[in-house]
């Protein structure tokens, strides 16, 4: 494995998006992956439709009935793979908008730009994470968001986070060895983290957390997805 | 009971005494730098009280997460309940077991040694 390493710098991560006051952020970290995995098939880089999956998915998962994707009220992406694979692919931003609301699906299968033919979870170790992203492209992850409403830049690793109440959904792009301190505490390798909440948020819309401690629950729901290359 | 009677039943009166003070310059700084725009005075000073308790939150999540910077950001003005209610979205996360969707397991382990 490299010391380092980052999606970004290889054309693979579209611009940071803005979810809006919607809690659409699963569709946002399925989108991602998508189109990481689509662009190292492809090499080219697509930006594709979040807003299909708000209006379109309702999938539920097929051991937690409980578990449904629902538009702005939340969902999975594990969920969000399983209603691509079905529903015949996504559609590119172009065609089909982020609107931030929750309309009639519009998903036309004859506009769809890429098309997922199937997804994996990733195995918790932090080492096999690191594998998995350098090798199959940008991962889409669940953590817990509770030091993200006030965190401004920095690594983040907090004393104390729970691992597991996942609430929220995000992309994880890279990794660094050694992650700027401002206190100077000390440099330690972290995590880079596209989220979907604008630029002016965080590290110009990323999230650095620290790497190898499971921290705040990220290496407990990592997924990747195939695409289909024509 | 008079319905022409509307009962207060929130604490906005409580953040008055924010008014005037160093917290509410901030806030006036936060609401500029955002575009934040509340419909009226009432809300204004809800507002500006969860702002305050959000610095406060800040300054514990600093002590917390001391490698990280933690402050203000554009979600100072809303409670974490709002806040998780408007931008957060995984449902079904909370046993920490990956969810599957039908896909067998998880992939396969990879060499990383070395």
């Amino acid at each position: 494995l490299p010391e380092s390493f980052d999606w970004r710098e290889k054309g693979a991560v579209t611009e940071v998006k803005i979810q809006g006051t919607c809690g659409s952020c699963w569709a946002f970290s399925t989108t991602g992956t998508i189109e990481g995995a689509n662009y190292i098939a492809t090499g080219k880089l697509l930006n594709l439709s979040e807003q299909q999956l708000v209006d379109c998915d309702h999938t539920c998962d097929a051991k937690d009935k409980t578990a449904c994707n629902n538009g702005c009220s939340g969902g999975l992406m594990t969920n969000a793979y399983k209603y691509l694979i079905d529903a015949g692919g996504i559609e590119e931003e172009d065609s089909y908008p982020y609107t931030g609301k929750r309309g009639d699906c519009k998903f036309n299968p004859e506009k769809a730009a890429v098309k997922v033919v199937n997804f994996t979870n990733v195995p918790i170790d932090e080492k096999q994470i690191a594998a998995h992203l350098v090798h199959h492209g940008p991962l889409a992850v669940g953590l817990n968001a509770v030091f993200m409403q006030t965190y401004i830049g920095g690594v983040s690793c907090p004393l104390i986070c729970g691992k597991r109440w996942v609430n929220h959904g995000v992309l994880l792009v890279g990794y660094g060895s050694k992650g700027f301190s401002i206190l100077r505490l000390g440099n330690q390798p972290y995590w880079i983290i596209k989220n979907s909440w604008g630029q002016r948020w965080g590290e110009h819309g990323y999230y650095h957390l620290c790497r190898g401690r499971g921290m705040c629950g990220m290496n407990t729901m990592v997924s990747a997805v195939m695409t289909q290359t024509s | 009971q008079d319905p022409e009677i509307i009962l207060q039943v929130t604490d906005n009166h409580g953040h008055h005494h924010l008014l005037g003070t160093h917290t509410e310059r901030h806030f006036r700084s936060f609401v500029r730098d955002y575009g934040k725009e509340y419909p009226t005075r009432e809300e204004y000073v809800r507002r500006l009280g969860i702002f305050a308790e959000n610095l406060v939150r800040a300054a514990e999540h600093q002590a917390l997460d001391p490698t990280a910077v933690h402050g203000i950001t554009p979600f100072s003005d809303l409670s974490a309940e709002e806040f998780e209610a408007m931008y957060l979205g995984v449902r079904g996360g909370g046993g920490g077991a990956q969810l599957a969707n039908g896909v067998r397991g998880t992939a396969e382990e990879m060499e990383v040694e070395g």
